[in-house]
């Protein structure tokens, strides 16, 4: 407003010098009139979304799926500097915001994003930028765990988007409706996913084993460039009793992950890829969204076999942090061009065992930027 | 952000009689710390 002011004086003052022509009258509304415009545009254009995203969750109500539509929007997308944007926001978010304007930005980003601020454990004026204010914790007894032994729990505040079991050549999860990936792909070539040949679908020997076992040893750049005819993901299937569930968490989310289970994590594997959005619209219209993206993967064991975690970035929340290594380093700016650059791995000692821990540890969370 | 959790549960076999089912819907909210699924002798 205080420079809208100035400007105005500004052109009001040349204008009086100038005799008050024409010309300078159409200045005068040329920053307002642009600004009025560029801020309909916005409205239509959010408007425009909210319509539509109104329309498929009718549809989703109604039991039709989304169907995969490929976007020449999401094609663009890739051509924009996606990390830069991305570290530039972690960059804005942490800075440091006065006190007396805390309670009033994070009530609003509550308000745009449905945040329960009953539950945050400090007072608002305590997190000093709103990057520290969405990676919160929560005041204690605010998530209890399900007392049930036999139940595996939500390592994530969010909403539920695919849940299943995975079956079938090649082990496939449904992105959307006509538009699928590999687990493989997405946890990595070498992953120890129990896996049996394509022609011993209904097999219960030891087989698995020996094939999991042999894949692991394999690098990623073996099985996927130098030997891409050696091992074959989509030829094998996944043993039996293996299941999925995707979990979209929203900006005003908690952002921690813990612990479904008690679990031995064994491995952890960081592929720096992409940062898209991973809002349902892009998983819509991006192929290959999910294993596209930077991501962590924890791979490991628990009681009743194998367990792993792929927590995936997005623009908006683009780091990823372990609470189990402190020191991984997400969403860092790259030289080089490639992008499909093999996954960094770490094994977590001691070796075949991991490290333990217990069902709703914290074991990582979402950054801003 | 999304997170995908992938595991190994009870299916019933020869060798169990225990079964993991979910016990949630598409378009669930969830919560930490909250039930996905259970698996229970049958």
């Amino acid at each position: 407003t205080s420079f809208v002011k100035k400007f105005r004086r500004a052109t009001q003052s040349r204008a009086s010098s100038n005799g008050g022509s024409g010309s300078s009258q159409g200045h005068y509304f040329l920053v307002p009139g642009a600004t009025v415009a560029t801020l309909l545009m916005l409205g239509v254009l959010h408007a425009r979304r909210m319509y539509d995203d109104k329309k498929v969750e009718e549809a989703r109500e109604k039991g039709i799926e989304s169907e995969f539509q490929p976007d020449i929007k999401a094609t663009y997308l890739q051509l924009l500097p996606l990390r830069s944007i991305s570290r530039c926001w972690g960059y804005l978010t942490s800075m440091e915001i006065p006190v007396w304007l805390r309670p009033h930005v994070y009530r609003a980003w509550a308000r745009a994003f449905h945040t329960n601020l009953e539950e945050v454990a400090l007072p608002l004026d305590g997190y000093a930028t709103l990057q520290e204010f969405f990676v919160r914790t929560l005041k204690e007894g605010c998530r209890p765990l399900d007392p049930d032994p036999q139940c595996l729990v939500s390592p994530v505040d969010g909403t539920i988007l695919r849940f299943g079991e995975i079956k079938g050549a090649g082990a496939m999860i449904e992105q959307v409706k006509g538009f699928s990936y590999s687990v493989s792909s997405l946890l990595g070539a070498s992953s120890y996913l129990p896996m049996v040949a394509a022609v011993d679908t209904d097999g219960e020997t030891g087989e698995p084993e020996n094939s999991s076992r042999e894949n692991s040893k394999r690098s990623w750049w073996r099985v996927s460039l130098a030997s891409p005819k050696f091992w074959d993901p989509m030829s094998a299937c996944p043993m039996k009793g293996l299941f999925y569930c995707v979990i979209y968490l929203k900006p005003g989310d908690y952002h921690r992950i813990h612990s479904p289970a008690d679990w031995n994590i064994v491995i952890r594997r960081h592929f720096s890829g992409h940062l898209f959005p991973v809002n349902e619209r892009a998983a819509r219209t991006i192929r290959n969204l999910y294993i596209e993206n930077e991501r962590v993967v924890l791979e490991g064991l628990w009681p009743e076999g194998f367990m792993a975690i792929a927590a995936i970035g997005a623009t908006n929340i683009g780091s990823i942090k372990l609470s189990i290594e402190p020191e991984l380093q997400t969403n860092r700016q790259r030289g080089k061009l490639l992008q499909a650059e093999p996954p960094e791995e770490r094994l977590y000692e001691p070796e075949g065992v991991g490290m333990t821990v217990k069902k709703g540890d914290e074991v990582a969370s979402f950054n801003m930027g | 952000s999304t997170v995908v959790l992938i595991f190994q549960a009870p299916v019933k076999n020869k060798d169990s009689s225990s079964e993991f089912k979910f016990c949630i819907q598409r378009g669930d909210k969830i919560r930490v710390g909250e039930a996905l699924g259970r698996w229970q002798d049958s």
